[in-house]
Parts: structure tokens; C-alpha cells; sequence
């Protein structure tokens, strides 16, 4: 009962914390051509774990925000443009704070968990693999 | 100094799950 594939059916959360659900899952993603909101997914768990007092977290910041927010990729398109504001102001003020990129990122979890990961049960690759 | 882009890839790949 507590197989790996048990796991992913669970939740995507569970999926996306065994390296080969989520490399598997990347790999649909990346055939559907929306690997980026994964990527930002991992970028903002990525950035919450970041020392605040090193100087390149405002690097990394700056580096997520104009790789998946600034510019209309599916991360944007996908997030609400108060949410985008929000992190545009902390950018521009220089106000770095852990959770600056949690609501977007649970915004993006959302659509994951109603879409791309329904889909990715039922996807072939998923289905090979089991 | 590291490019942005490595920066980003580095945030990325430290978050991603890690074999048991």
C-alpha cells in the first residue's frame, strides 16, 4: 500500500517528493509544453530555503521573477495580476522576504493539481511506467 | 560570479527530491 505508485496517486504533493514521480511528471510537462510551471514550483521551494542576509537571494529573486513572472510565459499567464504586482513591488523595493513567491506559487499548484497532474495519471508515460 | 541562469537552475535543483 505504500508503493511508490501508491504515493503519487495520493497527491501531487506526495508525487512531486519521489525523485522519479517528479522527474516522470517533468518529463510530461515538458511533452506538453508547460515544464515551466514545474520548474517554478521547485524554484519557489527553492527560494524559501534561502539565507535573507546572502546577496544572492535577491539575485535569485530578481532571476525567478524575470524568467517565469515579468514576461508572458505559462507561469504568468497562469497567475493573478495582483499576485504579479505584489511580487513586482517587493522586487523593485528590494524587500526580500521567504514567502514573497508563496501565493504564487500555491496559485500554480492549484492549476497543477486540477490539470496537469489529473492529466498525467492518466497519460501514457504514467501508465507505461506502472 | 555565477549567471543569473545558473542561479536559477542551483534554486531549482536544491529543491528537487534527492534519491533515498
Amino acid at each position: 500500500p505504500d508503493s511508490p505508485l501508491a504515493r503519487w496517486t495520493k497527491s501531487l504533493h506526495s508525487l512531486l517528493g519521489d525523485q522519479d514521480g517528479a522527474y516522470l511528471f517533468r518529463t510530461f510537462l515538458e511533452r506538453e509544453q508547460c515544464v515551466d510551471t514545474l520548474d517554478f514550483w521547485f524554484a519557489c521551494n527553492g527560494f524559501r530555503q534561502m539565507n535573507l542576509k546572502d546577496t544572492k537571494t535577491l539575485r535569485v529573486a530578481k532571476a525567478i521573477y524575470k524568467r517565469y513572472i515579468e514576461n508572458n510565459c505559462i507561469v504568468s499567464k497562469q497567475l493573478k495580476p495582483a499576485t504579479k504586482t505584489y511580487i513586482r513591488d517587493s522586487i523593485k523595493k528590494q524587500q526580500i522576504d521567504s514567502i514573497m513567491f508563496d501565493q504564487a506559487q500555491t496559485e500554480i499548484q492549484t492549476v497543477m493539481e486540477e490539470n496537469a497532474y489529473q492529466m498525467f495519471l492518466t497519460s501514457d508515460i504514467y501508465l507505461e511506467y506502472v | 560570479i555565477d549567471s543569473e541562469d545558473d542561479l536559477l537552475q542551483e534554486c531549482i535543483s536544491s529543491a528537487m527530491p534527492k534519491k533515498k
